[in-house]
């Protein structure tokens, strides 16, 4: 029932896809009934926003904003050669486009403030990334991050020490203690066989790793597979598939409004508008409320290739989609009833030392780690979230092995997909893979890593030195979990989605942002220059009284006898080039006539004797003889 | 100028290091580890630009203008090494590169 008058909204198909229907991210009862992503603030990191267009101005939050490339307050994006600095308006408009202004777009949260930080247009190093990922991180509730390392199907990398960091912080610490959402995309590396667990950001625990399908449902041919990808939602496909329409920029050759945004780009801010609905009806979500919001309502469906496996409770899970499609309605229905997980609970296994060969496929390398109930005894972890390994391994090329980890109730994870454009010598060295699959299952029991070398070399072996084991999940029972099921299948109806039902919502914690106020280099260089030419003339003001104070006493000095003016050279005499200070003094005679002596009053500051007057008129003599009545005289 | 306001302006090009400082029982006050921050830059030769966003005792320190030659470069990166390596205030530290990130 919802209708608008954007140009382009009935091609946004991923909002209400009437030539498919289903094949949309179902959110149009959603802002029937007025959840549009209200008090909710997301921000794009990316190469900058360019706020100042139509769509996307009236929900552009300033406050929420930094460049860090030029570290001034605006994040508008700098137009390049190859023109490619659209990519985080586009992204912006996805989630935030203004309806019904008669321009372009629609965004999923079109009701929610949008914000940008700008850090991709330029140098970046751990230390900016860090400062991005927390930056105004009491005004930014959702970070959405459609970049990453290279998708070239041999780089392993991710965030380093200090983005880990600031990751870990903002969800300890943002959006008022309940943790800032971090959004990324799985990545684009399909066609080099990649996959997103080589990417640190991806399989980040902190994270929402989100992947695309095409409008058919299935997984484009640029997309990546792992096993810690959470969900899916749609982009552009092949070229016979439509991309995703949205706001575009309007620099060089953009016209305000795209219809070719594509890409794992174009998933993450869907995820992220989402994440904004159910952030308006339940503020007081988690980080991980929202991840197990999404684990439990994502939307298993038919594909052939997606190889869906269920696991001890009850979830679908695909390498190539996750938990399956973000679904907006049961994500709003499921936020609104839902209560907030237990704290989170992990345990380490200590650094497992192996040094074992392993050896070519067919034959595997198996080791085994038992968890028992005394390991867990201590933090209390009952059943699973995520499940990191952390390995190092010697190999002369990296892209033959292949990592599996099998959970106690024997769900298969490929942590390690073998990737034939990685050839690195290197191995790995204390590198996390990561799986969800064994989300809601228990932990307690017998893990089993099985590597495998399947290249075709016949050359010297990897050999698996070391490995360490780290379970996170919380106290909640099989049976909470399957009892948190029913209730969210109960909720789908939507009869608790109007404004007369809301459970407690605690406010949160006033945790002050510390950047304080930074000053900009250009502010402070205006700073110093005033501060300069104000010492400067400060200085010559002192000099200058002090000059003309000594000619007073001089003068002064005269008036009990015939003046000695401070020896002047002859030579300055003559060249006339000789300064000095005379003051001007009216000095009274006793007829009260006004006589000035000393030379007309130069530039200000630089009293210089007028040669003619002065030689008629040298100071004041002033006769030892007179009454005594004072000279007057007024300088 | 160009190195000043915080960790935010990157000193594009120059060297630069995160380092995280051990914080003291005692030391509530960001001020004091800020000063302690503003010695060991000073010590190892390097210019303290401020905290790194929110993340307590972590600060970036990067190499004073005017170390154009290689030479200069190479002596200021062991200098600041071996000074920040050996430091018992230094939690980690870490010289900052460049990182490749591609969009998606």
């Amino acid at each position: 029932s919802v209708h608008f008058n954007d140009p382009k909204y009935p091609q946004q198909w991923h909002l209400n896809n009437r030539r498919s229907p289903g094949r949309d991210i179902n959110v149009t009862g959603v802002w029937e009934r007025n959840v549009t992503g209200r008090g909710v603030t997301v921000v794009v990191v990316d190469d900058g926003v360019e706020h100042t267009v139509q769509d996307i101005a009236p929900n552009y939050s300033p406050e929420g904003s930094y460049d860090l490339n030029s570290n001034d307050p605006d994040p508008m994006p700098h137009p390049d050669v190859e023109n490619g600095n659209h990519h985080g308006t586009r992204c912006a408009g996805e989630i935030a486009a203004v309806p019904n202004n008669s321009f372009c777009a629609v965004g999923v949260a079109y009701g929610s403030r949008i914000a940008g930080i700008r850090v991709l247009d330029g140098p970046l190093t751990d230390s900016m990334e860090a400062v991005a990922f927390n930056k105004h991180y009491q005004i930014n509730d959702i970070y959405s991050c459609s970049w990453g390392p290279d998708d070239d199907g041999k780089t392993v990398d991710g965030p380093h020490q200090l983005g880990k960091a600031a990751l870990q912080h903002g969800v300890m610490a943002g959006r008022q203690g309940f943790g800032s959402i971090f959004v990324v995309a799985s990545g684009n590396g399909g066609q080099h066989n990649d996959n997103c667990n080589y990417d640190g950001y991806a399989n980040s625990i902190y994270t929402v790793t989100i992947g695309a399908v095409d409008e058919e449902g299935r997984m484009p041919f640029y997309a990546e597979e792992c096993a810690s990808m959470l969900a899916v939602t749609f982009s552009g496909g092949d070229k016979m598939l439509r991309s995703i329409v949205t706001t575009d920029w309007d620099l060089q050759r953009g016209t305000g409004c795209t219809e070719g945004h594509t890409g794992t780009s174009a998933a993450a801010p869907l995820a992220a508008g989402m994440i904004a609905l159910m952030l308006q009806v339940r503020p007081c979500l988690t980080w991980r409320d929202v991840q197990h919001i999404i684990v439990f309502t994502a939307t298993q469906y038919e594909d052939r290739h997606a190889d869906w496996v269920t696991n001890e409770a009850g979830f679908s899970h695909s390498h190539q989609h996750g938990f399956g499609l973000l679904n907006a309605w049961r994500l709003v229905n499921a936020a609104k009833v839902w209560t907030s997980v237990p704290y989170l609970a992990s345990y380490v296994s200590p650094v497992i030392k192996e040094n074992k060969a392993i050896p070519q496929t067919p034959s595997a390398l198996e080791v085994l780690w038992n968890v028992s109930r005394t390991d867990l005894e201590m933090s209390g972890l009952k059943t699973l979230e995520h499940v990191a390994v952390t390995v190092s391994i010697t190999h002369p090329r990296r892209g033959s092995l292949e990592l599996k980890l099998f959970c106690p109730s024997g769900m298969m994870s490929l942590i390690g997909a073998p990737r034939s454009m990685d050839s690195d010598p290197g191995g790995f060295s204390d590198w996390t893979f990561s799986t969800v699959r064994c989300w809601g299952e228990r932990a307690r029991g017998v893990y089993r890593l099985v590597v495998r070398d399947v290249g075709d070399e016949s050359l010297h072996v990897g050999v698996l030195q070391q490995w360490q084991l780290t379970l996170y999940g919380s106290v909640w029972s099989p049976v909470d979990i399957r009892d948190r099921q029913r209730l969210l299948e109960s909720a789908m109806s939507g009869k608790y989605l109007h404004d007369g039902f809301s459970l407690p919502c605690p406010p949160g914690l006033k945790i002050p942002e510390e950047d304080g106020y930074t000053i900009t280099p250009n502010t402070l260089k205006t700073l110093v220059l005033v501060g300069c030419f104000t010492i400067f003339w400060t200085v010559y003001y002192m000099l200058e009284m002090y000059l003309s104070q000594r000619s007073v006493a001089a003068s002064s000095a005269c008036g009990r006898g015939p003046c000695h003016w401070p020896h002047r050279s002859r030579k300055a005499k003559e060249e006339g080039t000789e300064l000095e200070s005379v003051p001007l003094c009216h000095s009274k005679d006793l007829g009260g006539v006004e006589t000035e002596s000393g030379g007309p009053p130069a530039s200000p500051g630089l009293l210089v004797p007028d040669p003619l007057v002065q030689s008629s008129k040298s100071a004041p003599d002033c006769p030892p003889d007179l009454p005594q009545r004072r000279e007057e005289q007024i300088c | 100028l160009a190195g000043a306001g915080g960790p935010e302006a990157q000193h594009p090009g120059g060297l630069s290091w995160a380092v995280h400082l051990h914080s003291r029982a005692d030391e509530r006050e960001e001020k004091t580890l800020e000063q302690r921050a503003d010695a060991l830059a000073q010590a190892a030769g390097l210019v303290n630009t401020g905290r790194i966003g929110e993340l307590h005792g972590h600060y970036l320190f990067v190499q004073p203008a005017g170390h154009g030659q290689a030479v200069e470069v190479e002596a200021v990166r062991q200098r600041a090494e071996a000074a920040l390596a050996g430091h018992e205030d230094v939690r980690w530290h870490s010289e900052q590169r460049l990182l490749k990130r591609t969009k998606r």
